[in-house]
């Protein structure tokens, strides 16, 4: 379990429409370090 | 990466072949040199990104390009089939992309620089306010880390630099090692050209991770034959190296001996081993000399006679590329037999006997077999090593415990390739077009002319 904890990481992304901007929670592989 | 045009000219694009059915290309995680493999397996199905948006009006001066949420419905190699969201089970605007070119990104790219997501034309009525939709569909679901590009970038680059001298098996001479300097680097497959080459004479390329290349001294070292300029065989003597010499960093060390004390190879043992000049064939083979650091020297016993050794190969004891007497027997692969002998007849307990010859023991060779995930009818792209300046298209035959057998896609038996599961001379389907290397088709009745 902590392997896949470290793997993927929520996170908050950002999406803008024509309409307006919100956000929402995605995971994504963490490799972002 | 930004490629001359030119030599990229006619290169295959894998496109009408990825919808084909049962077309199966080998996952990049199956190839441990290649870009991103280590963190492949976290590329998958169902996965969201953010793609230029093709199904849109001509580009307006506020939008000048467009960019919608898309799922990855399948993924070959490098490339993936992308359906826009909102289009549900219509197929009719999915297409093939590859997932590391700079037209796809992770999910938020688009906010980050202010640009909105425009649904594309067929869907754009569909809703009047498409956030509900997305907050649906998006959340939870899953998309690339934000420095994707960025982990594509630095997987591209090459620990060798061109101007860089080490030591390459001569190609004319395959007995001996010869000095050359990099010259050009193309998805960390060099190209080197030979001290003192004929001025026509248009170098080798390998991967960096070949094991025919090796760092400045290593010939000397091991006691391996060479050709070099007396000043170079000076600085080898007196292991002064300047900053254009790629030292031992720069490779990779073969794995050492893990057989018990006084067992070895010995001169004259037989062995099977992979013709290096006919990859397609198994040969009877003897050990002619034992050099340093479990280098030894192979001779193919099917070659026409040569007193000179020009004609031996260097192979590390660790190779997979040799193997036990009775490897093919077991293994139901043709041997070539020693010359003399016809391969219907060749039978190893008598040949051994009638000529008093001893068999290298089975300790000696690597015997690991890596939980490789090749499978048989597995697309790839996969260097010629005839010339290997040349990478092509091509399918896994036969898989032999790590061996495998690439048949190049429409080419006859003959030109097939025995390879080893992580040969570094193999690629994921979609390689050439990320590293921009020139990919050979398969061969068609025109090429054939």
């Amino acid at each position: 379990a902590e392997t896949k904890t470290r793997k993927w990481e929520q996170k908050q992304v950002q999406i803008k429409t024509l309409e307006g901007e919100f956000s929402v929670t995605m995971w994504a592989s963490g490799t972002d370090d | 990466v930004k490629r001359n045009r030119s030599e990229l000219a006619n290169t295959y694009e894998w496109k009408c072949q990825l919808s084909e059915p049962g077309f199966i290309a080998a996952p990049v995680s199956c190839f441990s040199h290649a870009p991103l493999a280590d963190c492949w397996e976290n590329i998958t199905v169902g996965m969201k990104v953010e793609v230029e948006n093709t199904d849109c009006d001509d580009f307006t001066e506020s939008f000048p390009d467009s960019f919608w949420v898309a799922t990855v419905l399948r993924i070959s190699g490098y490339k993936a089939l992308l359906r826009y969201e909102g289009f549900g089970q219509n197929c009719s605007k999915d297409f093939w992309v590859s997932l590391c070119s700079n037209s796809v990104h992770p999910v938020g790219w688009c906010a980050t620089r202010g640009k909105p997501l425009i649904p594309p034309k067929t869907i754009e009525d569909k809703y009047k306010d498409w956030k509900e939709f997305l907050v649906k569909r998006l959340t939870g679901a899953r998309t690339l880390p934000s420095n994707f590009y960025n982990k594509v970038t630095d997987s591209l680059v090459s620990r060798f630099r061109c101007g860089l001298n080490l030591e390459v098996v001569d190609k004319n001479r395959i007995s001996q090692v010869k000095v050359a300097t990099v010259r050009k680097i193309v998805g960390k497959r060099l190209h080197v050209c030979y001290y003192n080459a004929e001025p026509d004479d248009n170098g080798f390329w390998c991967h960096e991770d070949s094991p025919l290349i090796h760092p400045v001294g290593w010939a000397s070292r091991v006691g391996q034959t060479i050709d070099a300029p007396e000043e170079y065989l000076q600085r080898c003597e007196e292991g002064t190296w300047g900053e254009n010499d790629a030292t031992d960093e720069y490779f990779h060390v073969p794995q050492p001996s893990s057989c018990p004390l006084g067992v070895s190879f010995q001169e004259g043992m037989k062995l099977e081993a992979i013709d290096p000049l006919n990859l397609s064939a198994i040969c009877v083979a003897t050990v002619m000399k034992v050099l340093r650091e479990n280098y030894v020297m192979i001779r193919i016993d099917s070659y026409d006679e040569d007193a000179s050794g020009s004609d031996w190969f260097c192979y590390h004891a660790s190779s997979p590329c040799i193997f036990p007497a009775g490897f093919c027997d077991v293994n139901s692969i043709p041997l070539t037999p020693p010359k003399g002998h016809e391969p219907r007849e060749f039978d190893w307990t008598t040949y051994l006997e009638k000529s008093n010859l001893t068999t290298a023991p089975l300790i000696l060779f690597n015997r690991e077999i890596p939980a490789h995930g090749f499978v048989v009818g597995m697309r790839l792209e996969a260097a010629d090593l005839m010339d290997p300046r040349l990478v092509c298209v091509g399918t896994v035959s036969r898989v032999v415990g790590r061996l495998l057998k690439i048949h190049f896609d429409g080419w006859e038996e003959e030109y097939d390739q025995w390879l080893d599961c992580e040969s570094p001379d193999m690629y994921p389907v979609g390689w050439c077009d990320l590293v921009g290397h020139k990919l050979e088709g398969p061969r068609t009745p025109s090429t054939k002319a």
